[in-house]
């Protein structure tokens, strides 16, 4: 595929010693984040592809489905959970064990639900607020104030495990007079 | 309640100096974990001991490292699934210490940056877990995920050392993890981290791993600038995550196991994607 053309590439230019401890110049660390990014972008397809294949989820929603990479996750960050209500976030297991792990999606509500798409449970959501320092890092555009944090369990090795996550709507109570 | 958090494990609370102090349940063991920075040794880089520190070689000034002055906070968040620990030191390093209901380790999600420089001053700055383990100079540290390497401080096996650099000259690189252990009460302390670091073992009972540096002269080993990286012109601002994690090894099988498993979560992460997803009604999903 050609796209993973782009991955081939950086693995050559990133095996560089000055790629590995980091003392590269100034130019060159940004060049390096510059064939980083583009690689990533490019493999957006061949990634929807994939899961959308072993998951099935291709088949049942036809040409729509799309992944988003969030690439901005360890500064809290993710323009596509952030600025939906509802959406899907699908988690990789790059081990081949299976493993059981915490999510945290950055969001800009404060009461969400989880469902699991492989069983329908629902997992025990917690929000929690992302902390200022991290809101004020230089550069991040984000308007996330809040992360939603569960369990996944289980994530078989190689495999993947899908979450419907959508905003709690608040209930308007009408006070009945007395 | 809220002054701090716990689990049947640990209780992890903020001490008057600011710093955090984990204190282990059912073991005599504690831990204290601190911020400190030290100062990069300038030099005209005409001879060795001329050389400045920079982005091939750690060479402090002064012979220890200094402390924050404490001007922050914290704040405590606690949950069903996580505990949380908000803790500002100053206005560039921070850190939320999270204990989550089903894992066993302590994780510290360190944020240092941007480090100022107006007063022309390079700094590297270090986080140090100080514990009340009896270690008899020694600590471990992985050699890119193989066996862990036994390490004595001022000692080399091959020859009589004499350390010229008595800081520098004990640090080690840790790719995934840093241990200490006592004998005697059978107690390990790990530390896992996410990324290669620079790490040592100073005291007995404590060790460090050095977060970020920023500093404003070349070390004259060719990368010919200062490691004065920036973006959106501010001084870079680092953030990644410790996992602490220890106790008795009583059953080292288990516990060897359990660790294994831990270092390979936080290097190989699962990944978390999105997809978007016609919805009106969460219950609808199949």
């Amino acid at each position: 595929d050609e796209s993973l053309e782009y991955f081939r590439e950086a693995m050559g230019v990133m095996q560089h010693h000055d790629a590995v401890s980091g003392t590269e110049k100034q130019f060159v660390a940004n060049d390096y984040s510059r064939i980083l990014y583009e690689s990533m972008d490019h493999a957006g397809e061949i990634i929807s592809k994939a899961i959308g294949k072993w998951s099935g989820m291709e088949s049942s929603t036809a040409a729509s489905f799309k992944i988003f990479t969030c690439l901005q996750l360890n500064i809290s960050s993710c323009a596509f959970s952030e600025k939906s209500d509802t959406f899907m976030a699908v988690v990789y297991n790059p081990l081949s064990r299976p493993v059981s792990t915490y999510i945290r999606v950055p969001v800009q509500g404060n009461s969400y639900v989880v469902r699991s798409l492989i069983d329908g449970v629902y997992p025990t959501v917690q929000i929690v607020p992302i902390p200022e320092g991290v809101q004020k890092i230089p550069g991040r555009k984000s308007n996330a104030t809040n992360e939603v944090v569960f369990r996944a369990l289980d994530i078989p090795p190689f495999g993947i495990l899908a979450y419907a996550i959508a905003k709690k709507i608040q209930e308007n109570v009408v006070e009945q007079p007395q | 309640s809220a002054s701090f958090i716990s689990n049947q494990l640990y209780n992890i609370s903020v001490n008057t100096d600011g710093d955090l102090t984990v204190h282990w349940n059912k073991q005599n063991m504690n831990v204290v974990q601190s911020f400190h920075y030290y100062i990069g040794a300038e030099g005209n880089n005409k001879n060795f001991i001329n050389r400045s520190s920079g982005a091939y070689i750690f060479r402090p000034k002064e012979l220890s490292a200094r402390n924050f002055a404490y001007s922050g906070s914290y704040k405590i968040y606690k949950g069903p699934v996580v505990q949380e620990l908000h803790h500002t030191i100053n206005d560039w390093v921070s850190q939320v210490v999270r204990i989550y209901s089903e894992e066993q380790h302590i994780e510290f999600d360190w944020l240092v940056g941007p480090i100022p420089i107006k007063d022309k001053i390079g700094k590297e700055i270090v986080t140090r877990y100080s514990s009340n383990l009896q270690t008899d100079k020694t600590f471990y540290t992985d050699s890119n995920g193989r066996e862990m390497l036994k390490r004595v401080r001022n000692y080399r096996p091959t020859w009589n050392l004499e350390l010229m650099e008595p800081i520098s000259g004990n640090y080690y690189p840790v790719t995934s993890k840093i241990t200490l252990k006592d004998e005697k009460k059978q107690l390990k302390l790990n530390v896992l981290v996410d990324r290669a670091q620079g790490g040592s073992s100073l005291e007995d009972g404590d060790f460090e791993l050095m977060l970020h540096r920023r500093l404003l002269k070349d070390d004259a080993f060719g990368v010919n600038e200062a490691l004065n990286e920036t973006a959106f012109g501010e001084g870079l601002v680092v953030r990644g995550t410790h996992y602490l994690f220890g106790g008795k090894v009583k059953n080292m099988d288990t516990f060897v196991l359990k660790e294994k498993e831990l270092a390979l979560k936080l290097a190989l992460h699962p990944w978390i994607l999105g997809a978007s997803v016609n919805l009106t009604n969460i219950e609808n999903i199949s």
